[in-house]
């Protein structure tokens, strides 16, 4: 509750007509851009803990060892995605990635996932290996002064019908193939 | 081979041999749609009279209703495959976009980059993009109420009194939380955003949404600062989408194009969350 207080508080502070219109000094818009980080963070561990709770639940196996599956995951938001950054799909050689659907209804999305290199297979819970598609991270984006980012490429990937309120996992782990990298409609230069 | 077009079997973008937007088909049906980047300038002055009043954090006040361009020949890449078609614009050493439409999408997407603004003329500037149409909408355009309902909009005009504008460009700005749209009796054509912008339909068929603004004076109206965030030492560098959707209009009888835009609008703005999670665990044991 203290985590989720964090940012109600922090949206109640955002409702100042300063804030709605960014009429505000510089030095409370750090002060905003802080506040909304930490409450980001602090939501993004209820989530993690709901999300570990609703994954683990007790499978038949796990029944029969008489134990629950001690699997525990991180299930880190990605704040810099605008900007093709994630730590964990740039530097892992395998990781998840789980898609929360907040809306009513079901929807299709497609993913995109910076990564390093064009080498990656992604399954999902079907034991399913999707169609994935790259294409590099823009020129301008990678020129950014302030990027630190190994991502050249972004992985894309479709996912149909991710359910309403509900969720759908996805297993990417880099292969020892070698794919061919994007390259450019010879002509369309 | 000279013209490029992206697209799939709803949608599809035609680019001009100068790399710009030229038509969008959407189902079936060629409108002619450019899409360009444009600054207006800022104005500025002591503000001890409206007369002489800065562009500032407060308002948006261009010292001419005129823009300028920013480049007359964007370079342009394309990259094709089998699930998206993407356009990469670079129109200067500040402003880029990739134009993309997926392959099961009824829009096109538009994921423009501008920054840092240069300022070394001291000349404030905001940046606009503007999709230009041959909708003849006759200066009506819909601007949302906080993503909720549409309201009409009647280029300088106001609903409960005589308005006589004396500043063109600004007086016809409305704030747009999602989306701004117009149509004429056969074409409807939609802008969603993915943040609050400003936004306007200065010419018929035209949309306009402010993206990115760098100004060096103070407008006076209280905050007592300039609107120039920088950050690492440069200005600020804003990225973002922008989302068309184009088809019949309502007068059409045809409820489709404003059904889409509605389901676009909230599986954008309230699209999945993307959890990523490290592991050690091989598939099956994931599985």
């Amino acid at each position: 509750l203290p985590h989720l207080n964090f940012m109600r508080e922090t949206m109640g502070v955002m409702q100042h007509h300063d804030a709605v219109t960014g009429t505000e000094k510089q030095k409370v818009a750090y002060d905003y851009a802080r506040h909304l980080s930490v409450g980001m963070r602090t939501c993004e561990a209820n989530s993690r803990s709901v999300l570990n709770i609703l994954t683990e639940g007790e499978s038949p196996r796990d029944k029969r060892y008489g134990k629950p599956r001690p699997v525990k995951f991180e299930f880190k938001t990605c704040s810099l995605l605008n900007i093709s950054m994630c730590d964990v799909s740039e530097q892992s050689e395998q990781f998840t990635l789980t898609l929360y659907n907040p809306l009513g209804h079901s929807v299709n999305d497609y993913v995109r996932v910076p990564v390093a290199d064009v080498n990656y297979e992604v399954k999902d819970y079907k034991d399913v290996v999707l169609d994935i598609q790259y294409v590099p991270v823009p020129e301008a984006v990678q020129l950014l002064k302030f990027r630190k980012s190994l991502a050249k490429y972004e992985l894309i990937f479709y996912v149909r019908d991710i359910p309403a309120f509900g969720y759908k996992s996805f297993y990417i782990k880099k292969t020892d193939g070698h794919h061919m990298k994007p390259q450019p409609d010879p002509d369309n230069m | 081979s000279s013209l490029v077009d992206i697209g799939n079997q709803h949608i599809r973008l035609t680019f001009d041999t100068n790399g710009f937007l030229a038509s969008v088909d959407a189902e079936g049906v060629t409108h002619m749609i450019s899409q360009e980047f444009l600054y207006y300038e800022a104005a500025t002055g002591n503000n001890k009279i409206y007369a002489n009043r800065s562009s500032g954090a407060y308002i948006f006040r261009p010292k001419t209703d005129a823009v300028r361009t920013v480049a007359v020949a964007p370079e342009i890449t394309v990259y094709r495959g089998e699930l998206v078609e993407e356009v990469h614009q670079k129109f200067n050493e500040w402003i880029s976009q990739v134009v993309r439409v997926y392959k099961e999408s009824r829009h096109a997407e538009f994921e423009w980059m501008v920054g840092p603004i240069p300022v070394e003329d001291n000349i404030g500037k905001e940046i606009i993009t503007r999709f230009s149409s041959d909708i003849k909408s006759e200066g009506i355009f819909y601007t949302d109420s906080n993503g909720r309902e549409m309201i009409k909009r009647l280029k300088d005009h106001r609903d409960t009194w005589r308005v006589k504008l004396l500043e063109h460009t600004a007086g016809n700005y409305y704030p747009v939380t999602t989306k701004i749209a117009l149509e004429d009796e056969h074409t409807r054509m939609a802008i969603l955003t993915d943040r609050a912008q400003g936004g306007s339909s200065l010419s018929d068929g035209a949309l306009e949404l402010m993206i990115h603004r760098r100004l060096l004076h103070d407008d006076a109206f209280g905050v007592d600062e300039s609107l120039n965030e920088t950050a690492f030492g440069q200005g600020l560098v804003a990225r973002g989408t922008h989302y068309l959707i184009v088809g019949p209009s309502q007068l059409d009888q045809s409820p489709t194009t404003q059904s889409l835009e509605r389901f676009t609008q909230l599986e954008k703005t309230l699209a999945p969350w993307r959890f990523f999670s490290e592991t050690n665990y091989s598939y099956s044991e994931w599985s």
